[in-house]
């Protein structure tokens, strides 16, 4: 049997709200060690890989390995069912054909349970080496979600240039073009709003709007991002999941025809 | 013009 129980529903909503513009289905591999996804657009440019450790839930329980395909639409339809202070479990029987989502009010009088069917997936599953990356930001979420919205506007892609002084986003597109450059916070005190580069190597790197904009979906879930950047390799968003997991996005490159 | 490139380019099926 499979059971993994979150006080707070709303860390499944905001991870849902994610993911749910990139992804259709998943296939969520259950363990011992906790619930990992790893799935590629349909396009496949972009690759999501969530994680939540076992040690993060309230409660958790998983008899046997599991891998269940799920519709991301329908998970999203069920978890917006959830109160925001509602406990949620999730619960599957060892050779599932569905899973159920039981949310229960925290004054405990109203139980809700929702029962998803499961799908048949053949997904690839990819092998991310180990890379070791010429710059890392990290920033504030809101501010990389702001200027991607802003820059968004200007053209279909964002260059991303890092260098000792800082970080620079720039977008050019018909109507005009714009930048937006970061200094490197002098004082971290102001941890969540501190600017931080760990450079190696100067890069330069453009990237897709459309899903750098999927991407900004998941500032609820953490106040900082960090943007792992090499030349000629995938990008890399990470967001933490409070003290559960966390959400990766790797998105190819745009390279010069 | 960029062209995008896909993400199994960069990483291999398992």
């Amino acid at each position: 049997m499979f059971e993994a129980r979150l006080i707070q529903s709303s860390i499944l909503k905001k991870v849902l709200d994610a993911v749910k513009d990139l992804l259709n289905e998943a296939t969520f591999e259950c363990s011992d060690s906790g619930i990992q996804v790893q799935a590629m657009d349909n396009a496949h440019v972009s690759l999501v890989a969530l994680n939540l450790r076992s040690d993060g839930f309230d409660k958790y329980r998983c008899d046997r390995n599991l891998s269940m395909g799920m519709s991301i639409a329908t998970m999203s339809k069920i978890l917006k069912c959830a109160g925001p202070e509602d406990t949620v479990t999730l619960r599957a029987a060892d050779n599932p054909d569905t899973v159920a989502f039981i949310f229960e009010s925290s004054n405990k009088e109203k139980l809700a349970e929702y029962e998803m069917k499961l799908i048949n997936m053949d997904q690839e599953h990819l092998g991310i080496p180990e890379t070791f990356y010429s710059c890392v930001v990290k920033m504030s979420s809101h501010e990389f979600a702001r200027i991607v919205r802003d820059l968004s506007q200007f053209g279909e892609n964002i260059t991303i240039a890092c260098t000792k002084e800082g970080v620079k986003f720039t977008a050019i597109g018909d109507s005009g073009s714009a930048n937006v450059k970061l200094a490197q916070t002098a004082d971290a005190s102001e941890e969540n709003d501190a600017v931080i580069i760990e450079m190696q190597e100067s890069v330069k790197l453009s990237f897709s709007c459309r899903y750098l904009t999927c991407f900004v979906k998941a500032t609820p879930l953490c106040s900082q991002v960090q943007l792992s950047i090499s030349n000629d390799v995938p990008l890399v968003c990470e967001y933490k999941i409070g003290d559960i997991g966390q959400i990766r996005y790797y998105l190819a490159p745009k390279i010069d025809d | 013009a960029k062209s995008q490139r896909n993400i199994m380019a960069y990483f291999k099926v398992r």
